[in-house]
C-alpha cells in the first residue's frame, strides 16, 4: 500500500518530464479522479461510518468541509488543478505547499479501516494529477531542482504517512470513525469542486 | 461529453 501511494506521484512527475501533458488531458484525469472520490465517500466511507453507533458523525462530515474550505484558502486550489504561476519566484509557497501536504496526509487516514481496497486505488488515481500540477508548478516557477526534487518527496511521503500514523498512533485509532468522518466532509468538498 | 464519460465512468468503477 505504501508502494502504491508513493508510485502515483513517482508516475504524476516523471510523466511531467517525459510528456509534458496536455492542459485537456489533465483536466479529464481530475474529473475522473473527482468522480471516483466522490462515489468512494458515498458508497464506501459514508455507510462505514454510520455503522458505528455516533450521534455526531454529521458534524464532524461538516466540520470536514469547513477544514477544506479553510485549506483551499492557502493551497489556492491545487487539488482541483487551479496554478497561477508567477514566473521567476523566489520564494517557496510554503503557505500552499503545507496545506497541500495536509490534504495528502489526511487522505491517508481513513485507508487503515478499509476492507477493500477501493479507496487506496481512488487516492491513488487522484495523486497523479495533482502531483502532475504541482511538479509542472515548481518547474515552470524556475526552482532549483534540489529544491523541486525535495518538495516532490516530501509530497509523495506525506499519505503513506497519515496512512502509518492512523495505524499507529492510539488517539488515531481510537478516533477513527470520527477522522474518518471529518476527511469524508473534505473529500466531499474536494470531489465536488473538482467536479 | 469527454468529461460526462469520465464522471460516469469513475462513478461506475467504485460501483461495481
Amino acid at each position: 500500500e505504501f508502494f502504491v501511494l508513493i508510485l502515483s506521484v513517482i508516475i504524476g512527475s516523471i510523466s511531467v518530464l517525459i510528456t509534458k501533458p496536455s492542459k485537456k488531458f489533465i483536466q479529464i484525469l481530475l474529473t475522473f479522479s473527482g468522480a471516483y472520490l466522490l462515489s468512494v465517500t458515498i458508497l464506501h466511507l459514508l455507510p462505514e461510518v454510520y455503522e458505528m453507533n455516533t450521534k455526531n458523525i454529521g458534524l464532524f462530515i461538516l466540520f470536514g468541509i469547513l477544514i477544506q474550505s479553510i485549506l483551499e484558502n492557502f493551497s489556492k486550489g491545487v487539488e482541483h488543478g487551479h496554478v497561477h504561476v508567477h514566473k521567476h519566484v523566489e520564494k517557496v509557497p510554503w503557505l500552499l505547499l503545507i496545506s497541500l501536504g495536509l490534504h495528502a496526509f489526511f487522505e491517508g487516514i481513513p485507508l487503515s479501516n478499509e476492507h477493500n481496497h477501493s479507496l487506496l486505488w481512488a487516492i491513488f488515481i487522484h495523486k497523479i494529477p495533482i502531483s502532475i500540477v504541482l511538479t509542472t508548478f515548481l518547474i515552470q516557477s524556475k526552482f532549483k531542482n534540489i529544491v523541486i526534487i525535495s518538495i516532490v518527496i516530501l509530497f509523495a511521503l506525506m499519505t503513506p504517512l497519515g496512512f502509518f500514523i492512523s495505524n499507529t498512533v492510539y488517539i488515531f485509532t481510537k478516533y477513527l470513525t470520527e477522522l474518518t468522518a471529518i476527511i469524508i466532509g473534505i473529500f466531499l468538498h474536494i470531489s465536488t469542486i473538482i467536479l | 461529453f469527454k468529461k460526462l464519460i469520465a464522471i460516469l465512468l469513475g462513478f461506475a468503477i467504485t460501483w461495481v
